[in-house]
């Protein structure tokens, strides 16, 4: 493999988009980009990355390759990271480490890392990227970070409805209870702010508020954010990246009793 | 509190 981004920091930002939800990941390197799934220990929530060729200056992968890696080690090295510096990947046929090589033109200065691989033995669950939705939203990703900072705060369970008044996010604490209601709308002038609504049955579910706050740490990766919901079914939670790929965010519902 | 599902209820091992 022989992956080239012409900013370091995007690299960066997809790591830490995910580095606090799971602990290790399996990269799997084919011609076709990096995929990636990884599910958290608690089996709520399950990651899953596609960074296609598009989004690198230049991407190369002879054979598939497993590369395996401990998140926390990987976010360390890439605190090196900067929007001057290119960044590229290489591992080797027979993998056991992974090379990462920051280059400033500009500084003309260079550093090399190398980081040993680990075998990680992760089951894959099989996801269908298709999945059929009864309520499919696109929104301010900025906005829903907001929504639920703010309500997380009240509550350690998040509700969120949709019905033909719109889409509300809600949480009834033991102290304090908050609901916040937005409808469809298009800004022609600022397309970031355009909230739309596809439904076909209205939904009512919850969340532990845990999870949507590691799940806003993707925010970084996009503008806008997707969301995907049927009942009592995963909800689907999808940063899409502007030059392609993303990270979609599998979420467990709370059983409704 | 409501109980918490897990995620592979819904997805079949691959």
């Amino acid at each position: 493999l022989e992956a080239k981004f012409d900013d370091s920091t995007i690299f960066k930002k997809i790591i830490d988009s995910f580095k606090d939800s799971v602990s290790q990941i399996n990269f799997m390197c084919s011609e076709s980009g990096i995929e990636a799934q990884a599910i958290d220990d608690s089996r709520v929530l399950l990651v899953s990355l596609s960074i296609p060729p598009s989004c690198f200056e230049t991407y190369r992968c002879d054979r598939p390759t497993t590369v395996g890696v401990y998140l926390s080690s990987l976010s360390k090295l890439l605190k090196s990271a900067s929007s001057s510096a290119t960044l590229t990947l290489y591992v080797e046929d027979q993998p056991d480490e992974l090379l990462l090589l920051f280059e400033e033109s500009k500084a003309s200065k260079s550093m090399e890392y190398k980081m040993k691989l680990v075998d990680i033995t992760a089951d894959m669950l099989e996801v269908d990227s298709d999945m059929k939705s009864d309520v499919s939203v696109e929104m301010s990703g900025v906005e829903f970070t907001k929504i639920v900072r703010d309500l997380t705060q009240l509550s350690d369970s998040f509700t969120v409805s949709v019905g033909k008044d719109g889409i509300v996010f809600s949480v009834d604490g033991e102290t304090a209870s908050g609901k916040v209601l937005l409808q469809p709308k298009e800004d022609l002038a600022n397309p970031e702010n355009n909230l739309s609504i596809s439904m076909t049955k209205t939904i009512d579910l919850s969340f532990a508020s845990k999870y949507l706050l590691d799940i806003i740490k993707a925010s970084t990766l996009s503008n806008m954010i997707s969301l995907k919901f049927s009942e009592e079914t995963p909800a689907l939670f999808e940063f899409k990246m502007e030059k392609g790929g993303g990270i979609g965010f599998y979420l467990a519902p709370k059983y409704d009793e | 509190d409501a109980p918490q599902s897990d995620i592979d209820q819904f997805f079949k091992d691959n």
